[in-house]
C-alpha cells in the first residue's frame, strides 16, 4: 500500500491538480 | 434487452468521457484541420519558440521545477501535465460501473497496469504525421522539432507518431473511444466487468462502422503494439533517471513505472 500511496489517494478522493 | 443495457453502458461512459477529457478526439480534430479560425495553436518548431510558449503552460496551472535548461523545464511541464491526466484518468475509471466495487488492491493493480496505455490512446487523435497538440490543444509542437531534442529526448516521441498515425485510421468516434479506453483499463480485471464492456465496445463498432470490416479485431490488436510502446517508454524513463542526474521524475509517475515491466 505504501509503494502506491498516491494512487490510493486518487482511487479513495479526488486529488487536485495543486495536491498532485 | 442486452443490447439495450450495452447501449446505455455505452452511453454512460461517453457521458463521463466527455466530462473527464474535455479535448475530446472531434474538438482536437477541428484544431488540427484549421477549423477553429482565429483560435489556431501557438507552434513549437524549434528552442526558441520553446519559452515563447511557456506562458500557454503557465496559464493550464503547471508547476515547473526551476531548471535553466530549457528541455529539462519543458520535460517537467510534460510530467506535471502527465500527473493531471492520470488524475483524470483515475476519476473516468471510478465511474466505469463495477469499478469501485473491486478490492481497492485491485483498482490500483489494474490502474498502474492501464493508466499509460490510456495516456498514448488518448493521445493519438492529438496528433498528426506532422505534429501533435499538447497543453489542452493551445499548443502544436512539431514532430521534426521533437526529433531535433538532444538526446535521449528525441526518442521519446518518436514510436508514439508512429503508432498514432496506423491508429487514427481506424477513425474510430469519442463514443468509441470511450469503451475502449474502459477496456483497456478492465483488461486485467478477472470479473465478468470486462466481457461486458468489450461485448458493448464490439456492438458500438456494429452499429457506427457498418462497412469497417472486423474493426473490433483491429481495435482489440492494437493493445498488443501498446503494450510494447509502454515498456519501450517506462524502459527510457528509467534510463533518463540514470543518465540525467539532475532530473527529478514526479512521484506519482515513479509510483507507476515502479516495477512495472
Amino acid at each position: 500500500k505504501e509503494k502506491h500511496k498516491i494512487l490510493h489517494r486518487l482511487l479513495q478522493n479526488s486529488t487536485s491538480p495543486v495536491e498532485l | 434487452p442486452e443490447a439495450a443495457d450495452l447501449r446505455s453502458l455505452a452511453k454512460l461512459l461517453l457521458e463521463s468521457y466527455l466530462k473527464y477529457f474535455p479535448l475530446t478526439k472531434a474538438k482536437a480534430r477541428a484544431i488540427l484541420s484549421g477549423k477553429t479560425g482565429d483560435n489556431a495553436p501557438f507552434v513549437y518548431h524549434d528552442m526558441k519558440s520553446l519559452p515563447e510558449g511557456e506562458r500557454f503552460i503557465n496559464c493550464v496551472g503547471l508547476v515547473q521545477e526551476p531548471t535553466d535548461e530549457v528541455q529539462l523545464r519543458f520535460f517537467y511541464s510534460c510530467q506535471s501535465r502527465s500527473a493531471e491526466a492520470v488524475r483524470e484518468v483515475t476519476e473516468f475509471a471510478k465511474s466505469i460501473p463495477g469499478f469501485v466495487g473491486l478490492d481497492l488492491n485491485d483498482q490500483v493493480t489494474l490502474l498502474k497496469y492501464g493508466v499509460i496505455e490510456v495516456l498514448i490512446i488518448m493521445w493519438a487523435p492529438l496528433m498528426n504525421k506532422d505534429g501533435t497538440l499538447i497543453s489542452y490543444g493551445q499548443i502544436f509542437m512539431t514532430r521534426e522539432f521533437l526529433k531535433s531534442l538532444r538526446k535521449p529526448f528525441c526518442d521519446m516521441m518518436e514510436p508514439k507518431f508512429e503508432f498514432s498515425v496506423k491508429f487514427n485510421t481506424l477513425e474510430l468516434y469519442d463514443s468509441d473511444m470511450a469503451l475502449f479506453l474502459a477496456v483497456i483499463i478492465l483488461s486485467g480485471a478477472i470479473e465478468e466487468l470486462p466481457e461486458t464492456v468489450s461485448t458493448s465496445l464490439e456492438l458500438q463498432l456494429k452499429l457506427n462502422h457498418p462497412d469497417s470490416l472486423q474493426l473490433f479485431a483491429k481495435v482489440l490488436q492494437k493493445m498488443t503494439d501498446l503494450r510494447q510502446i509502454v515498456t519501450d517508454h517506462v524502459h527510457l524513463i528509467q534510463l533518463l533517471k540514470k543518465t540525467e542526474v539532475d532530473m527529478c521524475l514526479h512521484p506519482l509517475l515513479q509510483e507507476i513505472m515502479r516495477d512495472l515491466y
